[in-house]
Formats: structure tokens, C-alpha cells, sequence
């Protein structure tokens, strides 16, 4: 059973075309699993990244002065926190 | 449809379960088998005649899209309920047929449950690698092995050897030519909101671009009446990115006109892993553009 502990989804909004392009560069990468793909400028675009993978990752934006925001910061205790939520509603 | 009933049972006892409820409205048809020989289930809703002017909706072909399969078996209970009470419907299954494949990708889906819910793709094994499955969204013979599809066997829109290699596309593809009648095609995934008519593999414009366009329009604007929920619109290319082997591009070209692709919503940002609150305003705002876009299949026949 494949588990995410430690992954985070990153949120990403491009800034001009060529943030753009090198994000579309990055869709065929093995260590990412994009969600919400590459459209256009100001239009977001999610990211899974294995905990492993996250330095890795980072820099590459960085070298690019890519700002990023962690929409999901622990995947794998996603869950649990919904389902507090959850009870906490009811 | 209430939250407990989407959570509490299986999607394939469900639709029995409709079947046996509805036996005049609703049948069951077993279209094929996916690699792992689970049953690709559409329901058929009709109140008569063979082979009449039909429209096709399917969810949840990329597995992990829960909220898609969720929002299609919201869509089967409103047909049984609002057939005889709303008068668009009504109309509509007086004339028309509504086939609906709930559960697209059937392996990938038990994957999801059991083993990576994270899980998009298909579950064939692809020789020489120990990566499994293609993206049936990239697997349809319309620009096959263009660009927007990648040939790895690892990759997230990895398009297969071949078209039509899934048997989740293969049976679609069959079941659309035999019928030979299907004059609306709607794919149903999320989560990025947006209503999509073709191509997506081609900048060329499909002649009816006018008429597509305004009918996503028309159709975004009903949806968002509910709960202003914000869509974006378009073509698949101009809107999102270049993808080939995508749906809807081969069912267009296949002479089915009104063929659209639904990214439905996710305002919580939790992507796949979406509250389950927000499974039945996702489904209702959703119900709402379905709706405009049969009606005006309905109003147009060609």
C-alpha cells in the first residue's frame, strides 16, 4: 500500500510566459504528479511532490524565481484531519 | 441522494439497485471488461425505442477523481427522480436515450481504495517496465502520439502503445460506433473547473466553435447560479494545454457534435482528497450545466 507521509502539494501561480514554459517543462518529470496542470499566466497550478523529492524540487524553482504556496502540507495526515473536521461538525 | 447514501454503498450494488427500483426507466448494459476483468457498467436510461438520438456521460475515467463517480451516482438517482416531475427532463427521455458509465476505470478505481489513492491511470502492465498503466485520456485515436501525451510508461499521461490499447477506451469506442446514434458526449473529471469542447489536439477550430462556445457559456453561467462557482471555458488547447488521444476530440470527430469535458470543482483546496461536504454541491451546480447542455441537444437535433 503506497502512502504519502511527508508529501505536499505545492501551489504555484505563474507570473509571466516564461514561469509558464519552464512549469510546462516540468509535467514530464517522474518525481512530480501534477494535478492541476499548466494553463496560464495567474491561472494556478498544483503539484504533488514526494517528500524525497522536495529539495529537489524547491531549488528547481527557485532557479527560477518561482514563489510557491503549500496548499496540502502533510498528504498522508490529509485524512484524519478532514474526518476531525468532520466529527467536529457533527 | 443524500451524503449517507453516496458513502455508505458500493457504486455497482447501487446501480443494481437503481435497476431494480426503475426497471422501466433504467437497465443495466455491460459494455465490456477492464484488464483486471471488472465489469465497465452503463446504465441506460430510456423509455422506449431502439437505437433513438442518445446522450453519453461518463465519470471518473481517471480513478482518483472521486468526486466525478460520486457526482455520477448523484446524476443516476436525479434521473429516476426528476423523470416525470421536471418538464426539461421529461421531455428530453420522451424523445432521447441517457447512457451513463459511473465507474470509467474500474481497476484504477479499486487501486485508489486499496492501494494508492493517488492512482489516475489504467492497471495493464506495460512491457519492459515496471511502471503500470496509460492515461485513458490520452489513448483515443484522435492525434494519437502528438504532443500533450507522453511516451513513458511512468508518466502520468503516458498514451499507450497504441490507440484504443485500454479496454476501458475499446469498449467506449465500440459501443459509440455500434450505436451509431449518440449526438452528445460528456466526460466528466476534476478538479480544476472548466467546461471544454474540442480539440484539444490541434489548433484548428471545430466548425461549430461559434455554437460550442456559447452553449459552455450558457452552461457555466447555470452552474454557477447555484453557488457562483467560477468556471473557465473553451476550447480544450486554448483553454488548458495541447493534449492528444484526449475523449472528446475522437468523439467529435467521430460526427458527435456536442462533445464536452468537464473539470468539476474543487473551491476547498484539498485537490483529490476534497471534503466530503463537498460532494453533493459539486454534483448539484453540475446537475444544473448537464442539464442546459442535453436541453439544447434536445432543441438542436442534427
Amino acid at each position: 500500500r503506497e502512502t504519502f507521509v511527508g508529501d505536499k502539494v505545492l501551489r504555484i501561480i505563474p507570473k509571466n510566459e516564461a514561469q509558464l514554459s519552464f512549469l510546462k517543462s516540468m509535467e514530464d518529470m517522474p518525481e512530480i504528479d501534477v494535478w492541476r496542470g499548466v494553463t496560464e499566466v495567474g491561472i494556478p497550478v498544483d503539484i504533488r511532490v514526494p517528500v524525497q523529492h522536495l529539495p529537489v524540487v524547491k531549488v528547481h524553482l527557485q532557479s527560477q524565481d518561482i514563489q510557491h504556496s503549500t496548499m496540502i502540507e502533510d498528504l498522508q495526515g490529509l485524512p484524519s484531519q478532514l474526518h476531525q473536521n468532520c466529527v467536529g461538525a457533527e | 441522494p443524500d451524503s449517507q447514501t453516496v458513502a455508505s454503498f458500493q457504486i455497482y450494488s447501487f446501480q443494481d439497485m437503481l435497476v431494480a427500483e426503475n426497471p422501466s426507466l433504467v437497465s443495466k448494459i455491460v459494455i465490456g471488461q477492464s484488464y483486471q476483468g471488472r465489469a465497465l457498467n452503463v446504465l441506460k436510461f430510456s423509455t422506449g425505442g431502439s437505437k433513438r438520438p442518445a446522450i453519453w456521460i461518463d465519470t471518473g475515467i481517471h480513478s482518483r477523481e472521486w468526486v466525478t463517480q460520486a457526482s455520477g451516482t448523484w446524476f443516476a438517482k436525479k434521473i429516476v427522480t426528476d423523470y416525470g416531475k421536471d418538464p426539461a427532463l421529461t421531455a428530453i427521455l420522451n424523445k432521447m436515450d441517457i447512457f451513463l458509465e459511473i465507474v470509467t476505470n474500474p481497476d484504477g478505481f479499486y487501486y485508489t481504495h486499496n492501494n494508492n489513492r493517488m492512482w489516475r491511470k489504467t492497471r495493464k502492465p506495460n512491457p519492459g517496465s515496471s511502471c503500470v498503466g496509460v492515461d485513458p485520456n490520452r489513448n483515443w485515436d484522435a492525434g494519437f502520439g502528438g504532443p500533450g501525451a507522453s511516451g513513458s510508461p511512468c508518466s502520468e499521461t503516458y498514451r499507450g502503445t497504441r490507440a484504443h490499447s485500454e479496454s476501458e477506451v475499446k469498449s467506449i469506442v465500440d459501443f459509440v460506433k455500434a450505436h451509431g446514434n449518440i449526438k452528445a458526449f460528456i466526460s466528466i473529471h476534476s478538479y480544476s473547473q472548466m467546461l471544454l469542447y474540442p480539440y484539444g489536439y490541434t489548433r484548428t477550430p471545430v466548425k461549430e466553435q461559434a455554437e460550442l462556445h456559447s452553449l459552455a457559456k450558457k452552461a457555466i453561467t447555470d452552474l454557477a447560479s447555484l453557488y457562483g462557482t467560477y468556471y473557465r471555458y473553451g476550447s480544450i488547447i486554448n483553454t488548458i494545454y495541447q493534449a492528444s488521444g484526449g475523449t472528446i476530440d475522437w468523439t467529435y470527430n467521430q460526427g458527435i457534435k456536442y462533445s464536452y469535458t468537464f473539470e468539476l470543482r474543487d473551491t476547498g483546496r484539498y485537490g483529490f482528497i476534497l471534503p466530503a461536504n463537498q460532494i453533493l454541491p459539486t454534483a448539484r451546480e453540475t446537475w444544473l450545466a448537464l442539464m442546459t447542455i442535453m436541453n439544447h441537444t434536445f432543441k438542436n437535433p442534427y
